[in-house]
């Protein structure tokens, strides 16, 4: 309808609300499932892009870690973005007549409302685990892909904390459980930030996947595409060797159960607001991290297996 | 609602593996409640750290004996959160009217 500014941060309501107003604007293409809930009693939505019945699926979701606001705002801006392009951009169609896309705007709902709320700064999630004084998990070490290896703590109170077991987060399970009750996922990004980094397996060790040169390739692709609109450059590789080695992550665990483009993107930026990265930032950070997100999906439609 | 008054973002840049089991070392201390924004792994990665006031001298008179270079990312962490803050609820009253 023209009227919700993407431009700015919002509350989890205001995203939830702008949900709303994508699908009803894009009633043909985009609907809203609800595939589960957090564990503070708030729904998980996915915003589902179809065409057509049982397609096989691509699976994009943002804001995994509460604090870094600019991945929920970008995942907003390219719901709206791959809903407006149908019919009109021949790539976006193609892949639409093909593919589903599903895509998790607020993956951490919990979170993200502390965030907004009570601690600026928060990055888990905010189950509370009996006998421990603190509170939450982070997400990203809960995955069952090398679980409780290096690269997590077990310490409850630090901010990489794994949790009690793979999963034990509700937020983690609802989306292992859509991608395995789906079946048919066959692409995987999941969108953090900062420090402008175009990641795909291994975290959990050292080593790398069966399918590296062909991740390279695609990924450095992506960082190509993304870096000709402003010049913002990125780094690409494995987790382990770009960053540090660190278990329990979802592309991990995707790869791992046969999701071969599993890739996570670290937004902007690089040296001067970390997580507080202004909002005048955040249309130029969506615009350049679709080119990349893009060139995924244009490499997933035209590589089936 | 928690406060950040006086918390600096420091950007740490180890030249050396040895100096990046320093900044391994620092994280290991607890008891100053650093947040790291980016982990001390990768001599080829800056560390990005947030520090709470009251940990920011020891932080700073460890880097500086260890010589390892720092330069303040964020001064004061609560001015951004306040601008963040304010910005907000501008564009609601906006979106409102």
């Amino acid at each position: 309808s023209g009227s919700f500014n993407f431009g700015a941060f919002h509350t989890l309501d205001n995203l939830y609300n702008a949900i709303d107003l994508i699908v009803a604007d894009y009633k043909s293409v985009v609907s809203k499932q609800q595939i589960g809930t957090s564990y503070e009693g708030r729904p998980i939505y996915v915003l589902k892009f179809s065409t057509g019945a049982d397609r096989p699926g691509i699976w994009i979701d943002a804001g995994i870690h509460s604090r870094e606001w600019v991945t929920q705002a970008t995942a907003l801006w390219t719901a709206h973005q791959l809903a407006f392009d149908y019919g009109k951009d021949t790539s976006v169609t193609s892949l639409l007549n093909k593919y589903d896309v599903f895509l998790l705007v607020v993956t951490n709902p919990d979170g993200y409302a502390y965030s907004h709320t009570a601690n600026r700064m928060w990055r888990k999630t905010r189950s509370i685990k009996s006998g421990s004084r603190c509170v939450g998990v982070d997400p990203n070490r809960n995955w069952n892909a090398g679980f409780g290896g290096p690269g997590a703590s077990a310490d409850p109170c630090s901010d990489s904390y794994r949790g009690p077991s793979a999963e034990s987060e509700v937020e983690v399970k609802t989306v292992a459980n859509f991608i395995r009750s789906h079946g048919k996922i066959k692409g995987f990004v999941s969108i953090h930030s900062y420090s402008q980094l175009l990641l795909f397996p291994y975290g959990y060790k050292c080593t790398n996947p069966a399918h590296y040169t062909e991740l390279n390739t695609v990924g450095k692709a992506a960082a190509s595409a993304l870096s000709a609109l402003y010049g913002t450059q990125y780094t690409v590789g494995t987790i382990c060797s770009t960053i540090y080695q660190a278990s329990g992550g979802s592309i991990d665990w995707t790869y791992d159960i046969g999701i071969k483009y599993s890739f996570a993107f670290e937004l902007r930026d690089t040296g001067r607001y970390g997580f507080l990265l202004p909002a005048t930032q955040i249309l130029p950070t969506a615009q350049e991290t679709w080119l990349g997100i893009k060139k995924i999906l244009e490499h997933v439609r035209d590589n089936p297996y | 609602e928690k406060t950040f008054v006086g918390e600096q973002v420091l950007r740490i840049k180890a030249s050396s593996n040895e100096k990046m089991g320093l900044l391994q070392d620092l994280q290991s201390l607890t008891h100053l409640q650093l947040d790291f924004w980016t982990e001390p792994a990768n001599p080829n990665i800056p560390v990005d750290v947030r520090i709470p006031f009251r940990s920011l001298q020891s932080v700073k008179a460890y880097l500086e004996y260890n010589n390892i270079d720092y330069t303040i990312m964020i001064e004061d962490l609560q001015v951004i959160i306040n601008n963040e803050k304010e910005e907000m609820e501008f564009n609601e009253r906006k979106e409102r009217n």
